[in-house]
């Protein structure tokens, strides 16, 4: 005799997340709708005080979103929110001449060029919880595993995605750029199509 | 080409670079599980020249298994005292007719046991059990074989110390 294992009681809240204003470009004024995608909360009113063990949204393998709460221990942060380097920031080369710096250690007639790195506009981005697709999360594909996922970092290839689930498909913003003017594409489109399988491909009897 | 897509996005923005697949049962088109090429077009490249193979991923579209617990609704119900049996008389219904033709059996064998002659079935499986070999000095092999007769044991006077 098993006695059945009624589920715990959980409190499940229907309360839809209100729109809020903000301000974008120092001037124009905007209202925000949060959007809840498979458990995620898109576009959510920041905190009025920012916390800096904010869990953020990671994604398994199939793109399946997971929860991830920072912690500290022994002084130091872990699991902390991505550091993206420099995959999402601007890179611009910027001269300057002896007139401009008068360092004591240059010639009247050197230049310097230093290269600066310029963070994207995160009007957008900001209101993303889930982890961004870089090239460092890209895996290998194919039957040696030898060929990059460019550019996308989840679903890995085989994975299974099961009907009436919700996965999330990302990839690298960057990666598809203008041959011209060398900027980032500005729209995507995703499509699915059916492979032909042979017999030995289909898998296992069942 | 993009005709043989059974899912198509409508544009998207690249910079978000996250798109919520939701799976629909529709795209297994009657099987159980499928093998599907996941591509990105970007907008700069036309449909007609567009290659799913050179950005695709290989993924694999699956009903699922589906797994029957008891539902908040349904453990509700049988709180109230409703609840569907159905699935209790099915399971019942077998070992019941397995008895009943016990039963039925047993007194058919009790009732006709006066009338019943099986006689010659014993016999045959005796006749299997015991099968006669003949006598022993009608055999080829143990014709020269000398049969002695019973000759009684020897027996000697006990001593005294035997006694």
């Amino acid at each position: 005799y098993v006695p059945v294992k009624k589920p715990k009681h959980t409190t499940t809240t229907t309360e839809v997340p209100k729109p809020w204003l903000r301000t974008i470009s120092s001037t124009i004024k905007e209202i925000v709708t949060p959007t809840v995608i498979a458990g995620v909360t898109f576009s959510a009113k920041p905190l009025e005080t920012p916390d800096p063990l904010q869990p953020w949204i990671s994604l398994k393998k199939d793109g399946t979103p997971q929860t991830i709460k920072p912690e500290i221990k022994k002084g130091r942060t872990v699991k902390a929110s991505p550091d993206y380097s420099t995959y999402f920031k601007t890179a611009y080369t910027t001269t300057y001449s002896y007139e401009d710096l008068q360092a004591h250690n240059m010639d009247a007639d050197e230049h310097l060029e230093e290269e600066v790195f310029v963070d994207e506009d995160s009007t957008y981005i900001s209101l993303n919880p889930v982890i961004r697709c870089t090239p460092d999360t890209y895996f290998k594909k194919g039957i040696a595993r030898d060929i990059s996922s460019e550019p996308f970092c989840t679903p890995r290839e085989n994975s299974v995605l099961k009907v009436d689930h919700t996965y999330f498909v990302t990839w690298y913003t960057r990666f598809f750029r203008d041959e011209v003017t060398e900027e980032t594409i500005d729209q995507v489109r995703l499509h699915l199509f059916a492979v032909k399988e042979k017999a030995h491909d289909k898998g296992f009897k069942r | 080409n993009l005709n043989a897509a059974f899912f198509s996005s409508e544009w998207l923005k690249n910079v978000d670079g996250l798109y919520p697949l939701e799976v629909s049962e529709d795209w297994l088109d009657g099987k159980y599980e499928r093998k599907a090429l996941l591509a990105i077009q970007p907008r700069s490249i036309p449909d007609d020249e567009f290659n799913p193979l050179e950005y695709g991923l290989l993924v694999e579209v699956s009903l699922g298994s589906r797994v029957f617990k008891n539902t908040k609704e349904q453990l509700a119900l049988q709180d109230e005292g409703i609840t569907d049996e159905s699935w209790y008389y099915v399971a019942m219904t077998m070992p019941t007719i397995v008895l009943f033709a016990c039963v039925a059996m047993y007194f058919f064998l009790y009732l006709s046991k006066d009338t019943r002659d099986v006689s010659d079935v014993k016999r045959y499986a005796l006749g299997q059990k015991r099968r006669v070999l003949g006598k022993l000095k009608d055999m080829k092999k143990f014709k020269g074989m000398k049969n002695h007769a019973y000759n009684e044991l020897p027996t000697y006077r006990k001593n005294s110390k035997q006694s």
